[in-house]
C-alpha cells in the first residue's frame, strides 16, 4: 500500500 | 525530487506556458486540437483528486494547482472566448476522442494497483494521458503549415514524459525504497513513443531552419 501513497509525481 | 522529474516538470510547466502565450497573446488557437485539451484536462481533474486530501508538498500542490488551473482556461479559451474561439477549426478537429475515455476506463477498472475510486481514477489518468495527444498528432498532420509555437507545444509536451522516463531509471538505481510502478512507467515509455516521429519531424524542421510539416 505504501506506494499507492506514495503517488508523488505530478 | 532529482534533477531529471524537475526538469519534466518544468518542460510541461513551458509547455502550458507556451500554449497559453499563443491563445492570449495573438489570441488564436489555430493548429491546436480542443481535444486533446479537453482528454488533458479530464486527465488532471482525475489525478488531483487528492489534491485537498493528500498534502505531499508544496510544490506539488502548487503546480498540479498550475496545470489544473491552466488547462481548464485553455478549454475557456478555446470554447467561450469571442475571437479566440473562432480561430478553433472543428472541420480538421475531427478525432473521435470519446473512443479514447472509455477504453481507458475500463482498463483502469482492470488493471490497477488498488480497487478504490481514487487509485482507480488515478490509474484512468495515467492511461489516458498516454494517448490524449493523439488528437493533436491527427490535426497536425491535416495542417500543413504548423506554426512555431505550436510545434514547440507539442515538442515541450512530449520531452516532458521523457524527462519522467529518465526520472523513474534514476529513481529505481538511487532509492532503495523506490518500488516498481509498472502501470505508469508502460504508460508513460508508449505515451513518449508516440511522438516518435514527431520528434523527428520536428528537430529536422529546427536544424534544417524550415517549416515544420509532417507527412501526410
Amino acid at each position: 500500500d505504501s506506494k499507492v501513497e506514495k503517488h508523488d509525481e505530478l | 525530487m532529482n534533477i531529471f522529474r524537475l526538469a519534466g516538470d518544468m518542460t510541461h510547466l513551458m509547455s502550458v506556458l507556451v500554449l497559453l502565450l499563443k491563445i492570449h497573446t495573438i489570441k488564436s488557437c489555430a493548429g491546436i486540437s480542443l481535444k486533446t485539451q479537453e482528454l488533458y484536462a479530464l486527465v488532471f481533474a482525475a489525478r488531483y483528486l487528492d489534491i485537498f486530501t493528500h498534502y505531499y508538498s508544496l510544490y506539488n500542490t502548487v503546480m498540479k494547482l498550475i496545470f489544473l488551473g491552466s488547462s481548464f482556461s485553455i478549454l475557456w479559451y478555446m470554447k467561450r472566448h469571442k475571437v479566440v474561439r473562432r480561430s478553433y477549426d472543428k472541420d480538421q478537429d475531427t478525432f473521435r476522442h470519446h473512443f479514447l475515455v472509455l477504453p481507458c476506463l475500463v482498463l483502469a477498472l482492470l488493471i490497477n494497483e488498488k480497487f478504490t475510486f481514487k487509485e482507480v481514477m488515478w490509474t484512468f489518468s495515467i492511461y489516458l494521458e498516454a494517448v490524449a495527444i493523439l488528437p493533436q498528432l491527427v490535426l497536425l498532420q491535416r495542417t500543413r503549415n504548423v506554426d512555431n509555437l505550436t510545434g514547440q507545444y507539442v515538442f515541450l509536451l512530449g520531452a516532458y514524459r521523457g524527462l519522467y522516463i529518465i526520472n523513474w531509471i534514476y529513481r529505481y538505481f538511487a532509492e532503495p525504497t523506490y518500488s516498481t510502478h509498472w502501470i505508469t512507467w508502460i504508460s508513460g515509455l508508449l505515451q513518449t513513443l508516440l511522438y516518435a516521429d514527431f520528434f523527428y519531424y520536428y528537430i529536422n524542421s529546427v536544424k534544417n531552419n524550415v517549416r515544420l510539416q509532417l507527412p501526410a
